[in-house]
């Protein structure tokens, strides 16, 4: 039994990736079989994963694109139970070049179905937009976990990213749940942080994960060495966190 | 003398917005005659300065979309010299739509063309990504400032960045050049911050800001109260820095 799960949130900089690195990585950890997918051209959850882009030669591009197998472009990541698919610079062409091909949204889909059951969990890191390659993703995915930053600008765009999930919903991929929302980047001394807490509590109720990640210095540096925090620092807040939101995850899913 | 300059990363949350609202608004203090235009979707720039999206019928999106004339668009901010082109949800939709539109990547230079020259200063912030909306924002600008966090992450995308502004110069817009990169949320208490900015510093010389923007909390309490800093805490770490700011990029025209 897997599941597709897509990290979405087209506000910039929420942890997008930063969680699917380190939640898959933890995953992992606890003995699922985890497959990460990086559809974000930037490919900073092929980077945080120590992988050199300059070293790929086949990526979600080549699976999007030209129907490459996706076996053929899987990767060991180097750390327990997690293989990746990686993103390379070609993927930045990748949105216009889908505009015009046949189901344009069904493409990561398509590709995903003969590999997901090797897997418990698949994660799919998205870019900071509600383009095609998001689209992909959400019609790909079982559900969607939100990463929403305690800041005001964070709030703002979250009615469009529930429009496009309904949009989704209602036209490619009528299954599509929301997994949860995860906050990111809390601050306790800011008044804005507490605040946004509870706007995002009132709105979201109990699809508000528990586990609430602080800002934590540990967390930015971990990329900068190719390691998930609890290859970089086990012991940090950063690494506590991202384990008990590991452990939520998996709960979560076995009481549905 | 008017001069047009794109604000760009495809990098999500480096400050693009915080930058384009900020020195925006204390280029008007200083007597300078301002536009600002929210080429993003998410309208962040538009609330940051206090206006609400639902009031507002004309936006960006029917100046790119449906050729209404921008002077019919343009409206005050409420702040000294300081008018804007707001953004609106439809601008989601926009990306895809001038996909098949004729010279779609020169829409927003001839919107601005006829307007252009009412303004000492035309200011345009730009989405978290390198498709048709940023694309137009660099075809229309004189000059590209590039806000880059002081993080790992931010790093990466710098090439990419880079290759797409030749692009851009090669094909749609010749005379285009680079403003400036402005390094933000320094944080001095760690040493990745430190390396981002020798790195930076390295790579684009005498092109970095002197003007550094420091990790300041007022500086993401302002938009909640749809405020510039200036109008928000006039005293604080984060006014100083872009008011500096505001007068280097001052001085650095008046010198070429
Ligand atoms: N809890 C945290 N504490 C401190 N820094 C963090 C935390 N989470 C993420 N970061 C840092 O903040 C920056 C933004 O995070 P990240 O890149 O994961 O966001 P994203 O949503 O994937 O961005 P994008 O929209 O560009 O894809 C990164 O430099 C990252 O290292
Ligand atoms: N110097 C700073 N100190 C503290 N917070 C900041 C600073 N600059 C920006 N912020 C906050 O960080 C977040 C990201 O900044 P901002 O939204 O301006 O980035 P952006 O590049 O425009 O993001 P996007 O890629 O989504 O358009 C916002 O919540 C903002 O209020
Ligand atoms: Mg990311
Ligand atoms: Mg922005």
């Amino acid at each position: 039994m897997s599941k597709v799960i897509a990290i979405a949130n087209q506000k910039g900089g929420v942890g997008k990736t930063t969680t699917a690195v380190n939640l898959s990585a933890y995953l992992g950890e606890m003995g699922k079989k985890v497959l990460v997918v990086d559809v974000d051209p930037q490919g900073n959850c092929t980077s945080g994963l120590g992988l050199s882009r300059r070293r790929i030669v086949k990526s979600v591009y080549h699976s999007l694109i030209e129907q490459v197998p996706l076996k053929e472009v899987i990767m060991p990541s180097g750390f327990t139970n997690l293989d990746l698919v990686p993103s390379t610079i070609d993927l930045a062409g990748a949105e216009i070049e889908l505009v015009t091909a046949l189901s344009r949204e069904s493409k990561l889909r398509r590709a995903l179905e003969p590999v997901r059951g090797n897997y418990s969990y698949v994660l799919i890191d998205c870019p900071p937009s509600l383009g095609l390659l998001t689209v992909n993703a959400l019609t790909a995915a079982d559900s969607v976990l939100v990463p929403i930053q305690c800041e005001f600008y964070a709030l703002e765009g979250l009615g469009q990213l529930m429009n496009t999930i309904r949009l989704v919903q209602s036209h490619l991929n009528p299954s599509l749940e929301l997994e949860g929302v995860v906050l990111t980047m809390f601050d306790g001394r800011t008044n804005l942080s507490i605040q946004v807490v509870e706007e995002v509590k009132k709105y979201f109720r109990e699809k508000v994960f528990n586990t609430i990640i602080p800002r934590n210095v540990r967390l930015s540096e971990a990329p900068s060495h190719g390691l998930p925090i609890g290859g970089y620092d086990a012991k940090s807040r950063g690494a506590e966190v991202y384990r008990e939101l590991a452990k939520e995850v998996i709960e979560r899913g076995e009481k549905r």
